[in-house]
């Protein structure tokens, strides 16, 4: 199973085209392996990306670079996924 | 049985082909599993069909999964399938709406991929093809239809997300469906079934050119939208793909609507708090609960307007 741990997803806020513009640069760059779960659709709606570890601390200097709002949305990914199984194990247990 | 089911948790492929199985064998004059076909991987293709008698009436498509990680709308469509079951007796609009269509529910639109989801990779979104010449496996089965394809709003690349595939319908995933709605022929509405960010959404995706039937796909959409809020205060967008969200090119609903079937539908359920995809089991029921209301209105408006 593929881990995650360290993966961030960031909700970044883009204000305007140019800062659109400017987060779709960074959907080309193909060795961050950025996987966005909500794509850049213009100004005002959110955008989701779930960022790897290696590549967490550049795409926050790029967003801060470049001025462009983001929250963590969620922290670490692989926590959230054991949550994930946990439930599910426990329900089968509970089933069998 | 269906009834000690547990629909408040996650559950794998297995284990919803089980309950499958298992409410047809409950209602055999109601439901029936039908196989459109096999995955790239093999695995079999199921749609539950639910019919109360006639040959080769008008019908409702719904689907769920087709993008494997979007794992609250395989368990919505387990619990529509168990909600259909229990209410078509008691519950007037759904009784007329059977009493007259068939209804078609693919459950697990992309098997390969979520099986992939459970045993490898939580986060896939794709299918599970080979493209020869690249390392990077699988096309976003919502970008593989014959509307607009290849046209801005997908990608040619294969390791992208949103990889448009070699050409359109090349994913056997999404031929199996073609040809089941291309010989069925009387499919009335198709509503496609994503999660997140809570948007209720209508052709086009690949041209800004307003659908012919926007005014009426509109106010449907507004009925059902505030349907789906009453419940739980859920707050959902409506609109065509392209003004609500972006241009996409290839997508289910843009070849749909091509085919005629007038009444074309994506959802984009729930994440109202920061999870995304990851969205807790707890949330299951009450996610399919609303949707169920704006479906209603849906397949309601469909029956009494059939075309």
């Amino acid at each position: 199973n593929e881990n995650f741990v360290g993966h961030q997803v960031l909700r970044i806020s883009a204000a305007d085209e140019a800062q659109l513009q400017k987060v779709k640069e960074l959907e080309d760059l193909e060795h961050l392996k950025l996987d966005f779960w909500r794509d850049p659709a213009r100004a005002g709606i959110p955008i989701d990306v779930r960022v790897p570890f290696p590549s967490v601390q550049s795409v926050k200097a790029f967003l801060e670079y470049h001025d462009i709002s983001y929250e963590i949305m969620i922290e670490d990914v692989q926590s959230l996924l054991d949550e994930e199984k946990q439930q599910m194990a426990a329900f089968q247990a509970r089933a069998l | 049985s269906t009834d000690t089911f547990n629909y408040a948790t996650y559950h794998t492929l297995d284990e919803i082909y089980e309950f499958m199985d298992l409410l047809v064998a409950e209602h055999p004059q109601l439901v029936s599993k039908i196989q459109i076909g096999n995955t790239f991987e093999g695995r079999p293709i199921h749609v539950l069909k639910f019919s109360t008698g006639g040959t080769n009436r008008p019908a409702i498509w719904i689907d769920t999964g087709i993008h494997s990680r979007e794992w609250v709308t395989q368990a919505s469509g387990i619990w529509f399938a168990k909600k259909i079951t229990k209410d078509y007796r008691q519950d007037d609009t759904l009784r007329v709406i059977l009493d007259n269509m068939d209804i078609f529910l693919e459950i697990v639109t992309n098997p390969d991929g979520f099986a992939y989801t459970h045993k490898t990779n939580r986060m896939w979104r794709k299918t599970r093809s080979r493209t020869p010449g690249s390392l990077c496996v699988g096309v976003d089965p919502n970008r593989n239809w014959d509307a607009g394809f290849g046209k801005a709003g997908a990608s040619s690349n294969p390791c992208s997300e949103t990889y448009h595939g070699k050409f359109a319908n090349s994913e056997v995933e999404v031929k199996s469906i073609v040809d089941f709605v291309t010989k069925h022929g009387k499919i009335k509405a198709f509503i496609s079934i994503h999660s997140y960010s809570q948007l209720l959404l209508y052709p086009y995706g690949y041209t800004s050119d307003p659908a012919p039937d926007k005014e009426e796909l509109d106010q449907l959409a507004k009925s059902a939208v505030s349907a789906l809020t009453s419940l739980h205060g859920t707050k959902f967008k409506y609109g065509s793909i392209i003004d609500t969200i972006y241009q996409a090119s290839g997508s289910t609903i843009d070849w749909t609507y091509s085919q005629g079937i007038k009444y074309s539908f994506t959802f984009e359920l729930r994440d109202t708090g920061l999870r995304g995809f990851l969205l807790p089991a707890s949330q299951i029921i009450p996610t399919a609960e609303e949707t169920w209301l704006a479906l209603l209105k849906i397949m309601d408006h469909t029956s009494k307007h059939l075309y």
